[in-house]
């Protein structure tokens, strides 16, 4: 299982969060316009939070994250 | 097996219930609005809940909390 | 495996039953009108109990609990 | 693997047989008018039955007990 | 892997056979009309047997037993 | 894995042979007009045969034995 | 997996040949005009052959053995 | 995984090739015209040959060899 | 997994190349034209190569080696 | 599970990010225009990302990176 | 899991890059116009290259390596 991010602008962040009992923010990845990040979940990361006008492709489709 | 929750409005609260005989919340994530949160059933997560305005994608299509 | 629930009034309640020979309520959590609740089946529960006015999405579609 | 059971009576009842050799009736839920009864065959649960009037949901679809 | 069986008629019976070398009833289910079973295949059970007017829901499609 | 067999007619046969390197009748079942068969492939059985007039539904579809 | 042979006339045989290294004739089963056999790959079963006029249901669809 | 090869004409020959570090024959089936071969994929044979004019069913549809 | 090839003139070739560290040609079969072969993928064989001009049958398709 | 990646220019450069606690770059790959790479998560990569213009084949279609 | 590579001109190169924290080619192979090469992911190989113009069908479809 694996999620597409495709930063629509400078400065978006994927933050993984850990998997067990304490839920923290293990690493944050920082994507310039146009880039694209392809990330799975692992025995480290359960959760994924995305910051910034960023396109999001998941199983349910593809989501965009920023303006709402 | 996961989820997307994205925020409609700011303070929208993800919560994650512990699996196991006991059910209390563990974690509270939360989003400020348009951010995206993508979350994982774990060993230690076994059931969610979403107070807040928000979108919900899951295996039944998309759900909206807040308004009905 | 998980259901959803969607509370369409207050003090909508989703049961857990325990799993075993023994079959006995071990939760019982509340939703505001709006919250929802998304519930996995576990080692502990291995049925659901829905009163009051609700939507619940499961494998067979949209149900609707309360009013019939 | 589970089936839905909604209540379109007072007093439905969703009974349990036992698993193995011996087939018995190890619980009965009993359920109100619009209640919803979600549940799973198990290690201790092979067959159930079902009397009242009621909306039952199987992978086979939408059966309704009770008056035919 | 179940089946659900719908009595149309008093006295229907689903009669459960032995899985193994030995192939014998090992209980017999009656329905009165209206009244819905459903039952797994299982350690015990490899056939099942159906006698009386019913609606019986298989994998492939709903037969009715009695009248042909 | 199991087929459904129903006797269009009283007399219908259906034979189950043994798995292993020996192959021979380990049971046969009646079926009288109207009568349904639901038999899977065990441990003990890797071959039925069919006699009689009868609808016999497989993953391929239902197929009629005896006029051919 | 199973195959599904209908004999059009008498006479039809379906042969099992063996697993393993050496591939011989283990069992051959005759059916007369209407007959159905049900028969499974099997740890002795690794290849089959049918001789005379049947329709032979296999998961490519239904083949007329004898007549081309 | 099996396939299917009926034979067009007398004389079709089904060669089965050894599993592992050494590929020679190991069996050659011949087919009379009409007849019907059903082969797996086992721990000896992992790959075939089929010389003369046949149909063989795969999963990739109906193929015939001999004639181009 | 396995894949057919169908030779359209005489002299085709399929070469097995080695499973591991080390890839090597480690059997080449010969097709006459019209020929079928068909072959899987094991513990011996990772990757496959034809020459001449052929058909084979894939999970992408049919492709047409030689000409292009 | 693996991607294809296909450089629309020179200097394309996909990244493959570390498996466990410590998340890092352990591999960058460049590309000229029009290779392709053809790449699987693995033991050691359960993150990639892509910089500059190129065509990224995922299970959710096809993303270009780059322009956006 | 395979993938298809048809040279549409000679010298197209497909690469095989090692699994694990190293990354480096360990087998190239060299394919002329027309010849068609059938390669997994294995063991050894978890990302592979292909330079030149030729067709490389994979599970997202097929791609023209080379003129952009
Ligand atoms: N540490 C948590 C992270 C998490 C996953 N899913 C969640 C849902 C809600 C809150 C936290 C989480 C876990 O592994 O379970
Ligand atoms: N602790 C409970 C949490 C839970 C999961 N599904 C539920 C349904 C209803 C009530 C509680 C629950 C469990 O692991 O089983
Ligand atoms: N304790 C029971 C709960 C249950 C599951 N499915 C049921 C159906 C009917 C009655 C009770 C149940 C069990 O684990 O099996
Ligand atoms: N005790 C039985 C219950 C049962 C399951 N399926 C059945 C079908 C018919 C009769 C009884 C049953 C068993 O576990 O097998
Ligand atoms: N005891 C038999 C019951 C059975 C299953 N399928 C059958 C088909 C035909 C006759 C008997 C059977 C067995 O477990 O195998
Ligand atoms: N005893 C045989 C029965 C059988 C299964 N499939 C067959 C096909 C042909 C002949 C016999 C059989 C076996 O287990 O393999
Ligand atoms: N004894 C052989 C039988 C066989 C299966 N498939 C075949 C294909 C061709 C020739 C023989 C066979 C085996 O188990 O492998
Ligand atoms: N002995 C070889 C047979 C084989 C299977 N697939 C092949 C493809 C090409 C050449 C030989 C083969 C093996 O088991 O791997
Ligand atoms: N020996 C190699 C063969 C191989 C498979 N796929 C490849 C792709 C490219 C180059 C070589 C290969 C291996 O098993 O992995
Ligand atoms: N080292 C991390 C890499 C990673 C995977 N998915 C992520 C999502 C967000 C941030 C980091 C990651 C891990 O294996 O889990
Ligand atoms: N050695 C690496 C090769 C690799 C696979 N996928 C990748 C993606 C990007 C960079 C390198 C790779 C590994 O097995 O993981």
């Amino acid at each position: 299982d694996y999620i597409v991010v495709q930063a629509l602008e400078n400065g978006v962040t994927i933050i993984g969060l850990t998997r067990g009992k304490d839920t923290r923010f293990h690493h944050t990845e920082k994507l310039d316009k146009g880039e694209i990040y392809i990330a799975q979940f692992t025995e480290v990361t359960s959760a994924m939070k995305v910051r910034g006008n960023a396109r999001i492709y998941t199983k349910f489709g593809c989501i965009i994250s920023g303006n709402v």
